[in-house]
């Protein structure tokens, strides 16, 4: 697939989300 | 020898389109007699030794079957139901001489552990959970997730094990606000859990915090998808799905799984690679595994199609043998053997 079709990547998004998601 | 046993079996007939890599290497004639449902590898000590043994549930009977030296099988133990029919054997990695059983009619309504030890005095059930259970799976690190309870209530609950096979400790999770209909853990971040919900959505879990971290939405093309293993690499998360609802007549041919890669940061996902099936055949999934990169598949058709997901090629094909479909298929948790059941109660053992 496209890399670019996905948008932005970020390889610490596990982390990323966790720190951005309700508690 | 107890009555009880297994025969050494002949090869099946392959035909020469589909002669694969699967070599038949034992054969397990369950004499119970009621239907079977499912079959599994586990570990279970026995004598003070792990030993591979084979899994079988029939709809009132789970029996423990212990391999002996020339790939035949020893029945060693059976647990009886009365009331309610066993749906699924549900193994738990890492753990050894437990094994769990979800039993309901077409919903799950119970999740039991069960135990024995060679010296006898440990034979017994333990429930672990009961109520309308949508999901179930056994996880890493001796633990179990469930999800129960309506839209409204709905709960995701991850159970640790304790050694006697109690549970030792309860963590709930964070629902979304749909039906989930299967879990996956995720390779490579121990600590995320996926999940497929009723909406075609996928939903990931941190199992510490128990934060619901993200809910994204995959391709409508095919509904009811449902996830048998993730992976996350190079920031993106990939998935292989398999379609129960898929049309035969796709201009592609017969998507049995299909893998997708998402970007968990963006929700946006792409399709990777469809796994069909060679051209004359026809068939949708029925039910399959996946393990690593393989992936088993029943089809409508009654034969059983293995794909190597790396390669993208249907592998092997097994078609029905001595005229009796396959009903059901699972890679062994204890090598790298294919189990396939038929109804009439007999496992085949095959070695890819």
């Amino acid at each position: 697939c496209n890399e670019a079709d996905l948008g932005p990547i970020s390889l610490n998004w596990f982390k990323e989300l966790s720190s951005e998601a309700q508690p | 020898r107890p009555l009880e046993q297994t025969e050494i079996a002949d090869l099946p007939a392959c035909d020469s389109l589909s002669p694969g890599n699967l070599q038949l290497v034992s054969k397990l004639k369950n004499p119970s007699g009621s239907c079977p449902v499912d079959v599994s590898a586990v570990w279970w000590e026995i004598a003070g030794l792990k030993t591979p043994c084979i899994i079988t549930a029939c709809e009132y009977v789970v029996s423990l079957w212990k391999a002996l030296d020339t790939w035949q099988w020893e029945k060693i133990n059976s647990w009886h139901f009365t009331e309610v029919p066993v749906l699924q054997i549900v193994p738990v990695p890492d753990v050894s001489s437990l094994v769990c059983v979800a039993l309901g009619n077409l919903e799950i309504r119970e999740i039991r552990a069960l135990l024995y030890s060679s010296d006898g005095a440990h034979e017994k059930q333990v429930l672990l959970g009961s109520g309308n259970i949508k999901a179930v799976l056994g996880l890493t690190k001796r633990r179990l997730v469930s999800s129960s309870g309506t839209l409204c209530d709905q709960q995701v609950e991850v159970m640790t094990f304790a050694e006697d096979g109690g549970s030792k400790g309860r963590q709930l999770l964070m629902p979304p606000e749909e039906t989930i209909l299967t879990f996956a853990e995720v390779q490579g971040l121990q600590e995320a859990l996926l999940g497929t919900t009723i909406m075609n959505n996928i939903v990931i879990w941190n199992l510490n915090s128990g934060q619901l971290l993200t809910k994204m939405h995959i391709d409508d093309s095919y509904q009811a998808s449902v996830c048998h293993k993730a992976y996350s690499d190079m920031g993106l998360l990939f998935v292989v799905l398999s379609h129960p609802c898929a049309k035969e007549s796709e201009p592609l041919g017969s998507p049995v799984f299909q893998l997708i890669a998402i970007n968990p940061m963006t929700s946006l996902s792409a399709g990777v690679m469809l796994y069909c099936l060679p051209q004359g055949q026809a068939g949708r999934f029925l039910e399959g595994d996946v393990k690593e990169n393989l992936a088993a598949a029943v089809l409508t058709s009654g034969k059983i199609a293995v794909w190597d997901l790396l390669l993208g090629h249907c592998m092997a094909l097994l078609p029905p043998v001595s005229d009796q479909s396959w009903s059901f298929v699972k890679w062994s948790g204890t090598d790298s053997h294919l189990l396939a059941g038929q109804k009439d109660g007999n496992i085949f053992v095959y070695r890819y």
